[in-house]
């Protein structure tokens, strides 16, 4: 079903928002 | 009376690998539907409904908007359900029955796990509560 998330990891989040988290 | 679904900002371009995803880019605006503590958020906008990467939208509200949970240093335990191979230094590499402790439950669907002392990055989509039935 299309309400069904992916079965696969999502991405990392992108770089200018992991130098956020950091 | 109607529902008032968050309104979040895409913070990257990002390509669809399925028909039930989204394609978005940079500074694109969606509506936030369903989030599933996987890190996969189902959306609309343009018209358009499906899943997203959640480390790709920012809350337009403000980040005062606090969701994320606090850090719980002591652990929570999970049990893999499926192996996982690092692909960045900050993630773990973990087989399937491998015990590990739940430090962080980021929104991103990547936690922050212990296992032997060793702390990094794990799918949550691979981890199942301990104990817990399928």
């Amino acid at each position: 079903s299309i309400h069904q998330p992916p079965m696969n990891p999502p991405p990392r989040p992108p770089a200018e928002q992991r130098r956020k988290q950091a | 009376g109607p529902v008032l679904l968050q309104t979040y900002r895409s913070i990257g371009d990002y390509q669809k690998n399925s028909k039930y995803e989204l394609s978005v880019g940079t500074g694109d605006i969606l509506e936030v539907v369903e989030k599933s503590e996987n890190g996969w958020w189902f959306c609309q906008g343009d018209g358009k409904r499906g899943w997203l990467p959640a480390a790709y939208l920012e809350p337009m509200d403000g980040p005062d908007e606090i969701e994320e949970q606090e850090p719980n240093y002591e652990g929570e335990v999970y049990t893999v359900v499926k192996g996982y191979e690092s692909v960045q230094e900050d993630e773990l590499s973990l087989g399937e029955g491998d015990t590990v402790e739940v430090i962080h439950k980021l929104l991103d669907g990547w936690w922050v796990i212990r296992r032997d002392e060793v702390t990094g990055y794990f799918p949550s989509m691979y981890l199942q509560k301990a104990g817990a039935k399928p």
